[in-house]
């Protein structure tokens, strides 16, 4: 069974997609065929793993969510910059048409459209918005797995956690098997009070949901964001690479994928 | 005229709630009187200045931007928390309504209910989601200014500029004495490579639209967050404290209102 994991919540900034590309780059070294799906409009994982000029692709997630022809998921699929990952990128007109046309349809529209590419794939990541609107529900009501990054001392990043639960729950009505994963703690300091303190909330909030890797706060993410890498490619022996290694790692580990 | 600042990008956590808050203290304290307006369903900047628990509030924004009665503006005005600062709360329950309500009217909306209240301010600040979505389009539409935070290091938070211009435009069709009121660094922290390349970046795509006030990137605004003060308060006389104080002024000299 393809596991299919959304990383959601609707607090921006805290790492949705840098862990989405980061993952997806360690998921791809441990051998697993993986997919990347970008449902963000804003497009940032697409421009850190796409080959091409996104702007010059036919297919994108509009044609995937929007397409009278369901077929045209795999036509959207193209080889992303790693070898062995794929991906499907987006465009800033998801946004336009997110608030148009997804919201007449019903949210199990992804779901229905992975369907047919699935089997392809061992892992399939979905990145979504920083909101919980028509592409949040559809890539939770797709998954079978969704995955919180909590920011390690952004307050914020822990209090909509409720809200989250809300959407979850919607999206379980159509998606009975989808579970959490787990949330993990992204841009973690220890040093500082206020990352000790979210800690112990997210401890005892998450319980054993809360993975044990963190990923450490490191202008490495930033620097290979700005040069569209992941922390793997830039630097493979930094413990940046490293963390993010143990993350995949624990997460095979929970989706019975080692 | 009253001054209305709406302080918006897509981009997630670039600071977007943090600033607002931090500079209406700052406006308060220059004797200004300051209105903040919560248009983002999280709530954060609510969570951090209100007096009550907004659960129990029988006004917030969802009343402000949806009810019949366009002079329900003055009964969604409460004070905070701090004193000579009235805010207006938001609640997770706009996200839904933005989704089903609001993207059915005019995105003047806000503009019309402001116009009753704006004559008690000197200045309205007006924090956004994370997205260019209707609450977006309704802050743009009624705001005099727009302030852009741009993320010390994060590459993205200068990619999307070109989206919200976009929707600025649109805007303008509404509003045409919009202006951009410039954007500005925070999170800056000049020791790193990235940092650096970053301003140069700016610097070029802003001229003299960037502010020269910086905000740096310190662990006080995330403890202030975290115990629900602004900087001012959580520490006046620290740098966080000061150069807060200082984009203020700037703001304030750039709006005509020293
Ligand atoms: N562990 C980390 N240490 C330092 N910087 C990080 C770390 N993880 C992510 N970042 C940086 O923080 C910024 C925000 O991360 P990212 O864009 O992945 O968040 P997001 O949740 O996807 O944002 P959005 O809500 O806008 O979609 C980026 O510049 C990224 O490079
Ligand atoms: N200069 C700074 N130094 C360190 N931390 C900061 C700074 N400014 C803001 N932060 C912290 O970064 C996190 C994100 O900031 P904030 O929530 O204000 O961003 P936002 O743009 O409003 O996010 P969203 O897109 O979710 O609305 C918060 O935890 C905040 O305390
Ligand atoms: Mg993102
Ligand atoms: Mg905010």
């Amino acid at each position: 069974m393809t596991i299919i994991i959304a990383i959601a919540t609707q607090k921006g900034g805290v790492g949705k997609t840098s862990s989405a590309v980061n993952l997806a780059d360690a998921f791809v070294r441990r051998g697993k065929r993986t997919l990347l799906i970008d449902l963000d409009p804003q497009s940032n994982a697409t421009s850190i793993i796409s080959e091409v000029n996104p702007g010059k692709l036919r297919f994108n997630t509009v044609n995937l969510l929007l397409d009278s022809d369901p077929t045209v998921a795999s036509a959207c699929i193209i080889g992303s910059r790693i070898k062995g990952l794929d991906m499907i990128a987006s465009s800033i007109k998801l946004a336009r048409a997110a608030e148009t046309e997804l919201i007449r349809r019903n949210t199990t529209t992804l779901r229905k459209r992975l369907a047919i590419i699935a089997a392809d794939y061992d892992i399939i990541i979905l990145d979504s918005p920083p909101n919980l609107g028509r592409l949040t529900s559809n890539a939770l009501c797709a998954a079978t797995h969704y995955l919180v990054p909590i920011k390690g001392a952004d307050i914020f990043s822990l209090d909509g956690y409720e809200d989250l639960e809300a959407t979850v729950k919607e999206a379980k009505e159509d998606n009975p098997q989808l579970q959490l994963l787990g949330a993990f703690l992204n841009m973690y300091d220890g040093r500082t009070n206020v990352a000790q303190q979210l800690l112990g909330v997210a401890e005892s909030k998450f319980g054993k949901d809360l993975l044990s890797a963190r990923l450490p706060r490191s202008v490495q993410f930033e620097e290979a964001a700005a040069t569209s890498k992941t922390v793997l490619e830039a630097a493979r022996d930094g413990s940046p690479a490293k963390a993010v290694t143990e993350l995949a790692d624990e997460i095979l580990v929970r989706v019975g994928l080692t």
